[in-house]
């Protein structure tokens, strides 16, 4: 494995979203690996609808929260086709699926997997360099007030309650992290990532992770 | 308004989040630790914050095998 890798360096990660007063992390992490993914097999990066998800994800309960896993079992499931984000915009708010017929374009999962990292953080590393983009979830009460910086601490592993987009790592320095994306904005964090050491399950980051196949 | 009930919560909100900074600074010992300060959710109670961006259910995964395995 490299001592680090980024997937942004390969063009293949959309830029930073904000999910605002709604609790959409799940679908703002699932559409994230599935954009990375459908550029990283040679396709145009381009921003998928969230809203889709958040409003045709029945498991789930739309602004009221839901799972990743979840959301990629129905996408799975359904083969439904995620439109680009500018047919279906996002209005932090849960409205009623829009339908599509099969004709049109858009980006469908074939597969997914799911997996529990935790004490294997390397294997997780080799997941993200092979698979590209993961979905994770994490606990992220700390992250309230995160200017920046490497969480090493006070970040538990005990209770989930936020998903983000791990997008690469770091290992060549003092302390190894992983590079992963949020969905509050670029104002906050180091623009809109947030740092998580590597090693020790810091966060809850392998927790449970999932990789998309497209 | 100055003085109005709401803004007396939110800065009683913001001077616990001054106090949980300071807690969680004290750990960040070593070049490249997090650091925590005022952002844009310092002035939300930590209920608050939860009930609007924390809204991930948690999903039971397999523990990885290392096995090749798809879905």
């Amino acid at each position: 494995l490299p001592a680090k890798f980024d997937w942004r360096d390969k063009a293949v990660v959309a830029p930073v979203q904000n999910q605002h007063a709604c609790g959409s992390c799940w679908a703002f992490s699932v559409v994230g690996a599935m954009q990375s993914v459908h550029a990283i097999g040679g396709s145009q990066l381009a921003q998928l609808s969230v809203q889709q998800v958040l409003d045709c994800s029945f498991q789930n309960e739309g602004c009221n929260g839901g799972s990743p896993c979840r959301a990629l079992n129905w996408l799975k499931q359904t083969r439904v086709k995620l439109v680009p984000q500018s047919e279906y915009p996002y209005k932090a708010k849960t409205g009623i699926c829009h339908f599509f017929s099969q004709s049109h374009g858009g980006v469908a999962v074939k597969n997914f997997t799911a997996h529990d990292f935790s004490g294997q953080e390397e294997a997780m590393m080799g997941q993200l360099v092979e698979r590209g983009p993961l979905a994770a979830i994490v606990d992220a009460v700390s992250w309230q007030d995160y200017l920046g910086g490497i969480i090493q601490h006070h970040c538990s592993s005990q209770w989930s309650n936020h998903a983000v987009l791990v997008v690469g790592y770091n290992t060549a320095g003092d302390i190894p992290y992983w590079i992963v994306q949020n969905s509050w904005g670029t104002t906050w964090g180091n623009e809109g990532y947030v740092y998580i050491k590597i090693g020790g399950n810091v966060c809850g980051i392998a927790d449970s992770v999932a990789a998309v196949f497209l | 308004e100055v003085n109005s009930e709401e803004f007396n919560r939110r800065h009683l909100y913001f001077q616990n989040a001054t106090k949980r900074h300071a807690y969680l600074n004290s750990f960040s010992t070593v070049p490249q630790s997090a650091e925590y300060g005022v952002n844009q959710f310092s002035d939300l109670s930590q209920k608050e914050f939860r009930e609007l961006y924390l809204r991930a259910n948690t999903d039971r995964a397999l523990l990885f095998s290392g096995l090749k395995t798809e879905g």
